[in-house]
């Protein structure tokens, strides 16, 4: 474990934790993609499938039944509570998500590392995560207001990959022969999706003004 | 062996 990763997950977690709060707290999940939840619900779903066969440690194994437990109560909330089900923007949130999925399940079964059940599941989560927050971006394009909270978690999500880039640099400097490519390239193209957003919210952060994506 | 891959990673 290095700083870099403990910076990751932690900003990782406090994405996760801002969106619950969001949530519960006022009971609205207005400007919050359902899509970009459902994909991080099978993102953990498939990374974790390891969960019961391997042990690293008490923090690995933790912070997995948390990442799980709380992606799937997210999308609990948002489709079946009673209250918090109407404010979600459905019309808005249209993005096909589906066909996310399809891609990503036959990229991973042709460019993995090995070529089992758990490896190729894992691959094609690194590749849904990578590209699991566009209906949200979508989304904060077309509503155009952007809450503050809202703002906060896809910053900080946007955020801790960014962290685990300089991680992979680190253990790549530190580690011998620790190369993973694929997971490297998928980190990347994840941050760089994200890389208008964060200009667009640090301007509105420099300016002291709301955030606004341009339509 | 288990530190080498990325999979000790979340």
């Amino acid at each position: 474990m290095n700083i870099f990763r403990l910076a990751g997950d932690m900003t990782h977690l406090a994405s996760v934790l801002v969106l619950l709060l969001k949530i519960h707290t006022i009971k609205s999940c207005a400007g919050v993609s359902l899509k970009t939840q459902e994909l991080y619900a099978i993102v953990f779903a498939t990374r974790y499938l390891d969960i019961f066969t391997s042990f690293y440690s008490i923090y690995n194994t933790l912070m997995k039944l948390i990442f799980l437990g709380s992606s799937f109560s997210i999308v609990w909330y948002m489709r079946y509570h009673k209250t918090v089900r109407r404010t979600y923007d459905r019309e808005q949130d249209t993005f096909r998500h589906w066909f996310l999925v399809l891609p990503c399940l036959l990229l991973a079964l042709l460019i993995h590392e090995k070529f089992t059940f758990l490896e190729v599941l894992w691959t094609f989560s690194l590749y849904l995560e990578a590209v699991a927050i566009l209906p949200q971006l979508v989304l904060l394009q077309r509503t155009r207001n952007i809450d503050n909270l809202t703002g906060q978690y896809v910053f900080l999500l946007g955020g801790y990959r960014g962290f685990y880039i300089l991680n992979w640099i680190y253990r790549y400097l530190t580690e011998p022969h620790f190369v993973h490519w694929i997971t490297w390239i998928a980190g990347l193209v994840q941050t760089l999706l994200y890389a208008d957003f964060f200009y667009y919210y640090f301007q509105s952060w420099k300016n002291n003004k709301k955030l606004q994506l341009p339509a | 062996q288990q530190e080498e891959n990325t999979k000790d990673e979340l």
